[in-house]
């Protein structure tokens, strides 16, 4: 899976998520990524996009969740990733991460597996790429 | 129009095994990843939305062979491969999803042909791969989009099937 998040100049939030799944997945298969809410978000509080185990991304809506903490709970970007990756997703064998970004232009990377690859960039800021 | 922009990517998980990762590899895909980047925060720095930007980054991981959507998108069981998107624009939540379908050379795209063209959210298999090409989209043939990498992913896993293992390699678990 890729996938990208994004808060531009005016405030506005898009996510962009493509292409994954397991090798050798069950033809006809999809996983989180096509489905909103679960691999794919964007709203007026945060964008997100995922990749991982895409079963457990749809089960426990993961995307949405996160924006359903920020908007409901008042949690930080940080936090709210943060709370579905490792202690949502995690327990419940949802192995994987997601890149998010609110409307502020704060960027979360959680994760909670190898294997992850990492790219950001702020205005102003030299952007930084990493793999996991 | 003065707002801090902000861009962030993944090139997904498990692509590229550990033992694998030489030098040589670990630098194209810093690049890779930088190229990414730049083809959003281009847009982004001139003023553009956050919808294009997201679009343009995605379209160059798809372009990358090291990362397993689009071109080096995992193979099925059965050796085909399949393929998903999904774009949504937060300011207004319109929203475009791909499944199940074959051939679109940037299947980001044809997700947002689905948004932009079609009342629907989501669209699979030949019904979204139509819209696609109304939308004219450049499709491929299979061999653009294999590649070694994944073949030998593909082979490993079904033997390990065979032989009712499973592999604690990311790799093969999820992409």
């Amino acid at each position: 899976t890729v996938g990208a998040v994004a808060c531009d100049r005016h405030g506005n939030l898009a996510a962009a998520t493509s292409t994954g799944g397991m090798t050798g997945k069950a033809p006809g298969r999809v996983g989180d990524t096509p489905v909103i809410g679960a691999g794919t978000l964007a709203d007026d509080i945060c964008a997100v996009s995922g990749t991982g185990h895409g079963e457990v991304f749809i089960r426990y809506g993961a995307a949405a969740e996160i924006a359903a903490r920020m908007r409901h709970l008042g949690e930080s970007l940080d936090a709210a990733a943060d709370h579905v990756v490792h202690r949502v997703l995690a327990p419940n064998d949802g192995s994987g991460g997601l890149v998010a970004v609110d409307r502020h232009g704060n960027v979360a990377l959680p994760f909670n597996s190898e294997g992850m690859y990492r790219g950001h960039v702020r205005s102003g800021e030299a952007p930084v790429t990493a793999i996991y | 129009m003065s707002q801090t922009f902000a861009l962030a990517i993944h090139g997904g998980a498990g692509t590229i095994r550990r033992s694998a990762l030489t030098p040589e590899i670990e630098q194209a895909t810093h690049a890779g990843l930088a190229r990414a980047l730049e083809a959003g925060s281009l847009i982004l720095r001139d003023g553009g939305s956050s919808l294009d930007a997201v679009t343009a980054a995605v379209c160059a991981l798809e372009d990358e062979p090291l990362f397993n959507a689009g071109c080096g998108a995992v193979f099925t069981s059965a050796g085909r491969q399949e393929m998903d998107a999904a774009v949504m624009n937060g300011a207004d939540r319109r929203a475009g999803a791909v499944a199940g379908l074959f051939g679109p050379r940037n299947p980001i795209r044809a997700a947002r042909a689905v948004m932009e063209a079609s009342p629907h959210v989501m669209m699979i298999g030949e019904a979204a791969a139509r819209i696609a090409r109304e939308a004219g989209l450049p499709f491929e043939e299979a061999s653009y989009f294999f590649t070694q990498n994944r073949w030998d992913a593909l082979e490993e896993t079904l033997a390990l099937r065979a032989r009712g293992e499973t592999s604690s390699d990311a790799a093969v678990r999820h992409g």
